[in-house]
């Protein structure tokens, strides 16, 4: 069950850690003039776990501005290790929708571990492992006081093989 | 098996990308003048998974010296996420001994989940997760071509309370 620990991972590691102070940080990045539509941090979870470096690479209507002012944190004998988030501008007809967004990282550990004979699933189990990483996260941050009302989670069906602005799409009307 | 998923994800999520570039980095270091006397990435895996954010907590004779270059990639939508490395000097009677080094991440999250009711794994289990860990990372480790003598597995026993430079003797001795 790799998606089980995966996700208390990604709560205890960094979700914890980053969440609170996302306020502070969007806080001091709007000081320079700049609004974002939500101060939610946007996580996107597709199901298929094909996860890209840039959202730009889905979707071109999905384009990046600038980062967040980077969280610094002595962690396990790494000084000053820096925790970023990146926000970005999504466009859709006329519309723009600027906000903090990226991809569950764990989910680039799923794929990776289906492509290894030796990590021991394979692509079959892989959807299953992301529904279970999904229901998980859900549940946790749903029972976290910190992280309360200050993330979306966003699952994304890979079935839309030919809709270029699938992504922008899912983000804005959601 | 949480220690699985987790060997697995600090491989892939971290010293498959950072090991390789390590020497690189080392050698933009040493042109300031200073050695090193390994260029092994050192990671401590406490028994008792207990990670403290400083290993000067642990043992006053492993003093933080500097962080290396830091290493920055897109990843999964966050632009520019930083990869940094800190090098320790230890002291053990006369000798100096400095190197990169820091405590695998992964076991704080087996330690916080012992300790997280709803995470379904507690304190009994712990120990045996981090062996698990520690021999699924070894094995991984030892496969992998990118990362072949790159790094060193320390494995910490927790039965010497009392000895309060018990981590600098092992990083020397060993
Ligand atoms: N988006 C994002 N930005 C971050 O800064 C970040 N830091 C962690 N994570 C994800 O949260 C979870 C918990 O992190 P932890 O540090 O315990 O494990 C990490 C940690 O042990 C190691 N690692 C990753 N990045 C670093 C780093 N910069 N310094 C030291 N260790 C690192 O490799 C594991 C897997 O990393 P990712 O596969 O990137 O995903 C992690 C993980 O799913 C992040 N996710």
């Amino acid at each position: 069950n790799v998606a089980h620990g995966l996700a208390w991972s990604f709560y205890i590691g960094y979700l914890k850690l980053v969440l609170p102070v996302l306020q502070n940080k969007i806080s001091q990045y709007s000081s320079t003039g700049a609004r974002l539509s939500s101060s939610r941090l946007l996580i996107l979870l597709p199901l298929n776990a094909v996860v890209p470096s840039k959202p730009e690479e889905e979707d071109t209507n999905v384009v990046f501005h600038e980062n967040l002012p980077e969280l610094e944190l002595d962690v396990a004998g790494v000084r000053q290790r820096s925790y970023k988030n990146s926000i970005y501008k999504i466009t859709q007809d006329n519309k723009t929708f600027s906000c903090v967004l990226e991809y569950a990282t764990p989910l680039r550990t799923l794929y990776q571990m289906s492509q290894e004979r030796s990590a021991g699933f394979g692509e079959r189990e892989r959807k299953q492992q992301v529904l279970l990483f999904y229901r998980t996260l859900s549940q946790i941050l749903e029972d976290s006081l910190e992280c309360r009302n200050r993330y979306r989670l966003l699952l994304l069906n890979d079935e839309h093989t030919g809709d270029p602005h699938h992504l922008s799409r899912e983000i804005i009307q959601n």
